[in-house]
This record gives structure tokens, C-alpha cells and sequence, in this order.
């Protein structure tokens, strides 16, 4: 089975890729789950037509409060099967204003591991869809625990996207166990200069010790899909877009070889880097 | 002095509506200080000519490294005064995928506070720009430990703006202390379809015991600040998007009496109140 973990900074497009890239898993034929890992719970919300469905920690807080433990939640409280046929669940976050959300995160993962979900569904590949704005060592859990595996970062552009890519490559360096855990790539997701993020991120993906795997571009198309609540492979089949995520699919299942990632430690370089390719 | 801070989910315009308030504040003849309470320290970029200035804690830890502590902080090493007078903190986050981000934040409010910053330099009004995506115990510090005096909620007309709103506005419930920090209001950073957002903002600030301050409209003046790095006021002064902010201020400055928020207990009335006003 492949875990594969998606991170990036707040709105950069993860829930978007994850969701996309969930249904082209499937159309290759795979069984696949999507677990939120981001306390908006809204990450497989475009999978479930635009339902936000109820949450791995306040089915758990529900069960705790009458004296029961995480072995009184039944899968299907927890675990909802999209009409694509995609399995989808939320971590969900803490009650507000208490508690470690991350750390919500790692307790949601190990009471799926606990009930045996993905050899009870037959997964073939698990999708992350991590929060990404706050490296601590809260969220940085999936990566020490060893769930998320081959771990995808998010970027665009903008320089503050690389910026918090660079920062969880320092957690993964960190963190990440030998040979288990590891960086698989960077995607962009494009915010509109298409020329200038392949050069600029290519550059960013080598200088870890990785890799630009594919490109997402910005496109009206992907933003009428969220608003449907429908993934582009079931919105627009033949368009360009879905072709789009059909490639990322297929780069990511070849892709198996994670890498201690080598993060750029001066934000100084980092800057400086990115100032090279900015136009004169 | 007045400690006013700003919280909303990532992404929805808190730096930026945090450095346009500063800025119509210091026009006013106040003295202000913004401090970034978010790991990824780009709160004061538009204040500081898109420089990232250095943060507290990166500071505190080169002290700790050489055996010296917190006092050994001179203040002109972590508050830098940008062009327009402001005075301008980033707290900055811990080192990646270790420690709590939160706890930080706390531990940078409460070195300016040991190294009586606010004293030193006359401030008058304090603008704290909080991460909203996550209200963990972590984040929720500020608020139970009183700097959070004046507690405004950032939305658009997304849903998933008004529920991380609501989320903090339980946060606040549980931490506020009575009498002294509470939540001052709702702002509208608008996403483009105003008539929607003043109707169904206004009916969810006043479910909540609040108010639905003021209505910054979406604008390629305000995009194109950000690009410049400059506040609109010293962009284009003459600007409607200029008289905004400035307006912004004057209501912030007359509305001192923050409350104890009531927040929508479920999902689904949240829900079912944003659906009312939805475009049949
Ligand atoms: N390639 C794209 N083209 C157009 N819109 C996009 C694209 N990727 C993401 N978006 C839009 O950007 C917003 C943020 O995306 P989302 O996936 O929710 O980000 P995240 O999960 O990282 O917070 C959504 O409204 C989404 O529709
Ligand atoms: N009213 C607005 N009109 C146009 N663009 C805006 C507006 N408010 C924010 N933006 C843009 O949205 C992006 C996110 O804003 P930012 O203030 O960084 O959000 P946050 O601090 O909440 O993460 C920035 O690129 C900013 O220029
Ligand atoms: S470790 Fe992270 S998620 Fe946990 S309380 Fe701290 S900031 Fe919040
Ligand atoms: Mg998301
Ligand atoms: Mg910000």
C-alpha cells in the first residue's frame, strides 16, 4: 500500500491536487482513500458533492464522552464512500481553543490504523492532504510517526509558498526515518506564470534533491469545479485539465523512491535564489 | 493603548487589512506597533518594502545558543521601524517540525512585554495579525493570556471563512477574560459578490452577539500594493480603496466595547444560516 502525503501552505491548492489526483487513482483502477489531515475539514469536500462529513475526532470525543473508547467506532461512522468510489475521511481539529491539533491529526491516523481501515476497504493508495502554514511539531507528526511516506510539497510562484515548502523539507529532513518517509517531489500548482515556476521551481526542487514532477496550471475550469463540488475528471472528461491530472497520476504511482530532502537553510539564499529568475 | 487583533483563516486578507489599518492608524497622528503572530512572518512585508525582517523568536534562540537569555535582546533587534513610522515585530514560528508553534507566538508577546517594548517606544495602538486555520490550544494563547484585547474575525463570502470564524469565536468564549478581551467584530474582506456578503455577514456577526464592521471591497489596486510591497495609502492616497481603510480606522478606534461571543454550537445551523441567503 502507498501513503502519499500532500503539503503546502493555507490555500495554495492542496485539497484541489489531492482531490483531483484521488479521482485519477481511481479511474487507473485503484482503491483509494483521501484523509483530510487539516482541521477546515473541507478536503474531501469536492469528493462528497459539497458535504463537509463528520469528523475522525468528534465521532472519538462523542464516543469518550459516554465512557467508551476509539474500539466503540464503527468504520462507517468515519470512513464515507463517495459516489466516485472513493473513500473519504476527515481528521477533523481539537474542540477550538484547546488541545494540539496536530497532534488531533496522529490520534485520527492511529485509530484508522487501530481499526484496521485500509486492510478492511482494500486500499491501494492513502492520500494526506496536510496542513502546511504551521511546521510544529504538531503537524509534523504524520512524518514521524511514518504515515506519511512519500511526501509531496505544493508551491506556486509566490515566494512565500516556496518559503513554507523549504520549512517542511526541515521537518522531513528532521524527521523523516530512513528509507521509509521521505520527499517525492515538489508540483506546481501555477498561479499564472507558467514560464517563470518551471524555472524557478526546478531549480528549488534540485537544490533539495528532488524534483518538479508536474505542473497544474491556473485554469477556470478547476475554480467551477469547486464550486460544483465535482472533480475535474467528473466535470470535464476529455478536457485538458483532467489530462492534467491523469499525467500527475501516473508520475506519482512510477515516482517510489522518497529522499532525505537537503532544505536551503539561509531564508537569505532562498530569497536569493528567487530574486535570479524574477524579470529585470 | 489599545490591543487590537486580527484572526481569520489563512489566505483570506488579514496582513493585508492588518497593514492598510496601521497605516490609516499612523495617519491619524497614533503611534503603532503591527506585530506578526504567524509562523510565516510575512505579516509586516507590505510595511517593510517586502523585506522579511528577522523574527523574535530566531532572535531569542541565537541568545539561548550562547548561554544568555531573553534580557540580552536589545530591542532594536526585533522591532524595526518601517518608513512610514510604524513600528513593525514578526514573532516567526519555532524550528521546523519541532516544539509548538503557538506556544511561540506567546513566548515573542511576552519578551516585548518583559522588555517593556510597548513603554519604550509610546505606543498607542497595538495591531496583532493572528493565523486563524488552526485554534488549537497553541494559537488560543494570545487570547487567554489577554493580549488579544480587541478581537476582530476576518471573512469573505466563502463558507469555510464563516466557519474558522466561528470556530475562534468559540475559542474566544471559552478564553476571554471577562471585562477585558472579547470579540470587537466581524470585517468583510470581499471576494467579489458584496450584496450577498453584507446580508448574510451581517446576520452571522449579529448571531454572535457582534456587529458587521466595514466592507473592504476586492481590488486590483489592493492586489497591485501587495506586488509593490506598499500600503494603498502611500500607493494611492486619493483612492476610494485609501478611504476605506481609513474609514476601517475610525470605526475601530470608536469601538471599544469588545463582548463574549455566541457562536453557532453546529455545523449544520451554520449551514443552514448561510444557505438562506444563497442565490436561489
Ligand atoms: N489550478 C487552479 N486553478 C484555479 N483555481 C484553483 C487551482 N487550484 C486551486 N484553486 C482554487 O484555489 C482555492 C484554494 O484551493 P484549496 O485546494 O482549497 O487550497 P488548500 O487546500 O491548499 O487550502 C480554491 O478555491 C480552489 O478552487
Ligand atoms: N481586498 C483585496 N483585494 C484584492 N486582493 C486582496 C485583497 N485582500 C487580500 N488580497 C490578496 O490576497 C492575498 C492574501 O492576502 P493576505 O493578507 O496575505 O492573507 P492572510 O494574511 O490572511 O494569509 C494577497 O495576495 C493579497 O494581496
Ligand atoms: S504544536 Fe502546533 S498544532 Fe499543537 S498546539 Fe502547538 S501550534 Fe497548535
Ligand atoms: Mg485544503
Ligand atoms: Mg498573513
Amino acid at each position: 500500500m502507498r501513503q502519499i502525503a500532500i503539503y503546502g501552505k493555507g490555500g495554495i491548492g492542496k485539497s484541489t491536487i489531492a482531490a483531483n489526483l484521488s479521482m485519477a487513482l481511481k479511474e487507473m483502477g485503484l482503491r483509494v482513500m483521501q484523509v483530510g489531515c487539516d482541521p477546515k475539514r473541507d478536503s474531501t469536500r469536492i469528493l462528497a458533492g459539497g458535504r463537509l462529513i463528520p469528523t475522525v475526532l468528534e465521532t472519538f470525543r462523542e464516543e469518550l464522552r459516554i465512557g467508551k473508547d476509539e474500539y466503540a467506532i464503527s468504520l462507517k461512522d468515519i470512513i464515507f464512500q463517495a459516489q466516485s468510489g472513493i473513500y473519504c475521511v476527515e481528521s477533523g481539529g481539537p474542540e477550538p481553543g484547546i488541545g494540539c491539533a496536530g497532534r488531533g491529526v496522529l490520534t485520527a491516523l492511529q485509530i484508522l490504523s487501530d481499526l484496521k481501515a485500509f486492510e478492511t476497504y482494500g486500499i491501494d493508495v492513502a492520500i494526506y492532504d496536510v496542513l502546511g502554514d504551521v511546521v510544529c511539531g504538531g503537524f509534523a507528526m504524520p512524518i514521524r510517526h511514518g504515515y506519511a511516506q512519500e511526501i509531496y510539497l505544493i508551491c506556486s510562484g509566490g515566494f512565500m509558498s516556496i518559503y513554507a515548502a523549504n520549512n517542511i523539507a526541515k521537518a522531513i529532513r528532521r524527521l523523516s526515518r530512513r528509507g521509509e518517509t521521505g520527499l517525492a517531489g515538489v508540483i506546481c500548482n501555477s498561479s499564472g506564470d507558467e514560464q517563470f515556476e518551471k524555472v524557478v521551481l526546478s531549480q528549488f526542487a534540485e537544490a533539495l534533491g528532488s524534483k518538479l514532477v508536474h505542473l497544474v496550471p491556473r485554469s477556470p475550469v478547476i475554480q467551477a469545479c469547486e464550486v460544483e463540488s465535482r472533480t475535474v475528471l467528473e466535470h470535464s472528461p476529455q478536457s485538458e485539465e483532467a489530462e492534467v491530472f491523469r499525467e500527475l497520476a501516473r508520475q506519482v504511482m512510477d515516482n517510489d523512491r522518497p529522499v532525505i530532502p537537503k532544505p536551503i537553510e539561509e531564508i537569505s539564499d532562498l530569497e536569493a535564489m528567487y530574486r535570479e529568475h524574477l524579470p529585470k
